[in-house]
């Protein structure tokens, strides 16, 4: 999903 | 992952070793902001409150250890150890945190993308992340003398930024619907603080003359 993906950097 | 990110994370980690070099090696602070520091740590605790419950990647994930890990010892050693506390100019870095905290909060409350404490905290990170280094400029623009290491690690965090902008260029034209309008604003305004300052450092880096900001 969305939110989930947003997470990928630091 | 592509050449931007990683040449980013690299400079980053590099720009927090240069940090711990001075620290550790020299034992001396002068010159950093035990303010910006603190910001730092802050900013890390909240983003990565994710790091057990959500795994992309054992690099993010050992990443976050050491962002966290890092940010952490800096703090203690500028508060706790006796030698490099002595050397922080203390007086000097006077900016207050509820400038920049309390708008932070405010704004990641009202600007995110879901309403949860966890999606608030992250959102807070990145706009904290932006400004967090504004009481390290204000101190070294009353720096006469800025010594190599900490011009160094100033012109590392912010190479580390321009190097994100250019990751987010790339995975836009990459990456189909790759659209983060919150991170690249943030990301946006953080790059646009150290303009200034890389100006001038690349200016004493040409005259070969020491750095020091006009006040």
């Amino acid at each position: 999903d969305r939110v989930k993906n947003k997470h990928d950097e630091l | 992952m592509n050449v931007f990110r990683l040449a980013g994370d690299m400079t980053h980690l590099s720009s927090i070793l240069v940090l711990l070099l001075k620290i550790h090696t020299i034992k001396s602070c002068a010159g950093i902001s035990l303010k910006t520091q603190e910001l730092y740590a802050l900013v890390f605790i909240t983003r990565y409150l994710d790091i057990f419950d959500r795994f992309t990647s054992i690099y993010n994930f050992l990443m976050k250890l050491i962002f966290l890990g890092s940010s952490l010892s800096i703090v203690w050693y500028m508060r706790r150890h006796k030698a490099v506390h002595r050397s922080y100019d203390k007086d000097q870095d006077t900016f207050r945190y509820q400038f920049i905290v309390l708008p932070c909060l405010l704004l990641a409350l009202v600007i995110n993308h879901k309403l949860t404490f966890k999606e608030v905290m992250w959102t807070f990170s990145l706009y904290l992340e932006a400004v967090a280094i504004l009481p390290q400029l204000v101190l070294l623009q009353r720096t006469r003398n800025i010594d190599n290491l900490t011009g160094q690690y100033v012109f590392l965090l912010g190479a580390y930024r321009a190097l994100y902008l250019l990751n987010w260029v790339y995975r836009y034209f990459t990456e189909p619907g790759f659209v983060r309008w919150i991170t690249w604003i943030a990301g946006l305004v953080q790059t646009l603080l150290y303009a200034d300052f890389f100006y001038y450092y690349i200016l004493s880096w040409k005259n070969n003359v020491k750095l020091e900001l006009p006040a």
